[in-house]
């Protein structure tokens, strides 16, 4: 399933791969 | 580490702003749920930037939105 990715994890230091403010 | 602002993080691009936030985020929730912290911090960034600016400054809705987070991710795992 798609969702078994979510959500997506931060890590601080790392650009953040999630979706932007939409 | 000085407050967060919205002319401040509005200054960013948008992807760019989630970065900040989380940033922000990330070791509040570390405090409370250090195995979690990153996937809670994932979750709390899809809440709206205004929002989350508004729970960095108040602990208690931090808090609240933290175990909601905590609560959906436990389902969801399940």
């Amino acid at each position: 399933s798609s969702s078994v990715n979510w959500p997506p994890e931060f890590r601080p230091g790392e650009p953040w791969k999630g979706y932007p403010n939409i | 580490q000085e407050p967060l602002t919205a002319s401040m993080l509005a200054a960013a691009p948008p992807q760019e702003q989630k970065q900040i936030l989380g940033e922000r985020l990330y070791p509040l929730i570390h405090a409370m749920h250090p195995f979690l912290a990153g996937k809670i911090t994932g979750m709390l960034l899809e809440i709206d930037n205004s929002e989350l600016l508004l729970m960095l400054e108040s602990p208690e809705s931090l808090h609240s939105k933290i175990e909601e987070a905590v609560a959906v991710l436990q389902v969801h795992q399940m």
